[in-house]
């Protein structure tokens, strides 16, 4: 009844969220436990009359009142010619960071990559994950075969289950330019056993691992004029 | 001068009222993910000059109400929110990034004049 016959001024809604337009997804995004184990909290601190501090997130130790959970859009690479005999994956990775407002305020960057269960447990023990910043992208497209320039961040040897990097720096550097985001280089290798390859005849074990890999970031953010020092609000 | 006490009932004194926001009304519930809605009270009533002092009055309140029993033209004391408590927000934004953000003075605990 109030709808119809009061129009409520949505963008002052939209624009107290931090948004642009009304979203409209096509399905709901999974919650990770993390924000789901924040927000119980914060419920049980509302339930209680406790009053906690609101610009620091005591689950993950760290200043901030804006936690975001950003989808990977990068795409698969696939090179007509394996660029060495050892790659079995290549992916860039892209976090699109232009919803954020509160600039140079980036105070937790975590890049999640989930691999699945048991991914590489017949692949051989032979096996690395790399991952580079893409500094000068060669025009991406899938028949690129690799990215321009990158620059190497982290090598994890025996990947397995969930790996967690630390992007503040990089993900604050995006933040204040965001000309130089152009993702991230993801490669997975492994050393080509011919007796493993043998014994997994059934399915490629890459293209089993394309299809479980998972990417996230977690990104919590400061916003200054809602937390400013007790001392200068008052 | 002798100010008179004026009639007021219970209920229509200041107190806090119930609100509940329902996204779902709204169609907000196909990006806000939790919560569904949210009790969001408002504070309501009368201030009137000889319960200022049990209203959970500010000395102003009492002062503004004293000068309108005084001179109706002066406003009445208005009944005010005077503890407010925050509420976290997990929604979903057009790239489809999930936000938890929480937002400081969105429920109304208590009232005053």
């Amino acid at each position: 009844t109030l709808g119809q016959t009061f129009q409520f001024p949505r963008y002052v809604f939209l624009q107290f969220l931090g948004l642009d337009k009304v979203p409209s997804p096509q399905k709901l995004q999974p919650v990770p436990s993390i924000l789901k184990k924040v927000l119980q909290d914060r419920e049980v601190a509302a339930a209680t009359g406790a009053s906690p501090d609101l610009c620091y997130v005591r689950e993950l130790g760290v200043r901030g009142n804006v936690l975001r959970l950003l989808p990977d859009q990068g795409f698969f690479l696939y090179p007509k010619k394996r660029p060495h005999a050892s790659s079995c994956l290549q992916k860039v990775l892209y976090f699109n960071l232009s919803a954020i407002k509160e600039q140079g305020q980036v105070t937790m960057a975590r890049l999640s990559l989930d691999l699945g269960p048991s991914s590489y447990s017949h692949l051989g023990p032979e096996l690395e994950l790399a991952l580079s910043l893409v500094q000068e992208p060669r025009g991406w497209g899938r028949s690129t075969p690799r990215p321009g320039k990158v620059l190497a961040l982290q090598s994890v040897p025996w990947p397995q289950g969930v790996l967690n990097f630390n992007l503040l720096e990089v993900a604050a550097d995006w933040t204040r330019n965001p000309q130089k985001n152009s993702g991230l280089f993801l490669e997975i290798l492994v050393k080509e056993d011919r007796d493993s390859r043998e014994s997994s005849q059934l399915e490629d074990p890459c293209a089993r691992l394309r299809r479980s890999l998972h990417a996230s970031l977690l990104l919590v953010t400061l916003d200054p004029e809602q937390c400013r020092p007790s001392w200068k609000r008052r | 001068a002798a100010v008179p006490a004026p009639q007021a009932s219970c209920k229509h004194l200041c107190h806090r009222h119930q609100l509940f926001i329902n996204f779902r009304d709204r169609g907000w519930h196909k990006w806000i993910i939790d919560p569904k809605g949210f009790m969001a009270n408002y504070c309501h009533g009368d201030c009137p000059f000889s319960l200022t002092t049990s209203l959970n009055s500010s000395n102003y309140a009492f002062l503004q109400a004293l000068m309108h029993a005084a001179d109706p033209d002066v406003p009445q004391a208005v009944c005010i929110p005077t503890r407010l408590s925050p509420i976290s927000m997990l929604y979903q934004d057009n790239d489809d990034n999930v936000i938890l953000r929480h937002y400081e003075d969105m429920v109304v605990d208590e009232c005053g004049c």
